[in-house]
């Protein structure tokens, strides 16, 4: 099974058309392989997104760079998920 | 007996478990509940759809989907606790038996089977179908960027490696296929609700063009009503609107594909997550945020049951 260990999925509450598109542009490239939960759509909706370890410090600089604020909505994907498996499990035995 | 009984509606289950739930559910409500076999999945996975009726012969029918992105797991639980909320509640809720008396109600609690299946062996984020591309090293297809409006248009990838990608062709994906045959061979199909999750959204038609569909005031003002009575449990905030307006533009969606042949009230749902979850949104919350979708859920299948076309 893939794992997430150290994968960290941000949120940004974009204040302007500006952020929209420089989160677009961060949409549209590949290497850093952002996998977007929810899209730079509208300021009216958050933008979250899961960054791959190897990505983040790429991804915190170009979004300090633009002066984008950001919170860590989830800190380590993997964490989650182990703990989400084991309630599985558990449901599963009782 | 025991079984359905001792079912945990408030927890994330394999698709196995899920199939062996519906034929409980069957047993349990013989004369109102059947399970149909829709055809196979890419990985030739069943595909089961449950027809809730009680009687006549291709009556006007609301069509439920849940799950057609795997990885939004609230939504295929949702799904199955819903089906189970509509058995139990035919003959105690007035409405929803004077609904079932006069039309058919079906389910389809795991739309994306293989997928589905793959997020608990291998890739819990995975969203799409498990479909293989020829000449390329990705799989999979974005199943709702499969449907045949608008289809290839803007708001969906050409790149079978992104998670949007449009496959091939319209309705390449037989997961479509199968529920597109379905749907045209009944042919008397009043309403077609696709749940997905999250970000609380209520949406109508178009995704695929950002210009008003013909009967965009009623079907505002019936989602804004729905999202009243959602909202009404939990304080749970909804926007209502149009794909296209609300999010972004997605061209091969299924409820623009399920409007324009002629099924007019066509929605589609964003679930919870409310907080800091996303995808992983806890069980804990599955109950919750099933039981204030159903109040939307209920309104909708309502106002269709009167105000038949």
């Amino acid at each position: 099974a893939r794992v997430f260990t150290g994968d960290q999925v941000i949120r940004v509450n974009v204040q302007s058309e500006e952020e929209i598109q420089l989160l677009q542009a961060l949409e549209n490239q590949q290497e850093w392989e952002l996998d977007f939960w929810l899209h730079p759509v509208s300021t009216e909706l958050p933008v979250d997104i899961r960054v791959p370890r190897s990505s983040l410090s790429s991804v915190k600089e170009y979004l300090h760079a633009h002066n984008i604020p950001f919170t860590v909505m989830i800190d380590n994907l993997q964490e989650v998920l182990d703990a989400e498996k084991a309630e599985m499990s558990e449901n599963q035995m009782k | 007996e025991r079984s359905t009984r001792s079912f945990n509606f408030g927890a994330y289950h394999r698709l196995e478990t899920i199939y062996s739930w519906m034929d409980t559910l069957v047993a349990q409500h013989p004369n109102l509940v059947t399970k149909q076999e829709i055809g196979k999945s890419y990985e030739n996975r069943p595909m089961y759809v449950l027809k809730f009726s009680t009687g006549g012969n291709k009556r006007p029918a609301i069509w439920i989907d849940t799950g057609i992105h795997s990885r939004e797991w609230v939504s295929q639980a949702t799904g199955v606790w819903t089906a189970n909320k509509i058995a139990t509640d035919y003959g105690r809720d007035s409405s929803l038996t004077s609904l079932l008396n006069t039309m058919d109600i079906y389910m389809l609690l795991l739309a994306n089977p293989d997928g589905y299946a793959y997020t608990h062996t291998n890739d819990r984020m995975w969203r799409k179908t498990r479909s293989k591309i020829s000449g390329s090293v990705c799989r999979g297809v974005d199943p709702n960027r499969n449907w045949d409006a608008g289809f290839g248009g803007p708001g969906a990838s050409k790149n079978p490696c992104s998670d949007s990608y449009h496959g091939p062709s319209a309705h390449s994906e037989i997961e479509v296929k199968n529920v597109v045959n379905l749907i045209k061979s009944h042919g008397n199909f009043k309403s077609f609700i696709s749940v997905h999750a999250y970000s609380q959204l209520l949406m109508y038609p178009y995704g695929y063009s950002c210009r008003n569909v013909p009967h965009q005031p009623e079907l505002d003002s019936v989602g804004r009503a729905a999202v009243q009575k959602l909202t009404s449990l939990y304080g749970t905030r909804y926007k209502v609107g149009s794909i296209c307006n609300i999010i972004y533009q997605a061209s091969g969606g299924s409820i623009d594909w399920s409007y324009n042949v002629g099924i007019k009230y066509s929605f589609a749902f964003e679930l919870r997550d409310t907080g800091r979850y996303g995808f992983i949104l806890p069980a804990n919350q599955i109950i919750p945020t099933a039981s204030e979708t159903w109040l939307a859920l209920k309104h909708i299948m309502e106002y269709v049951r009167d105000h038949p076309y």
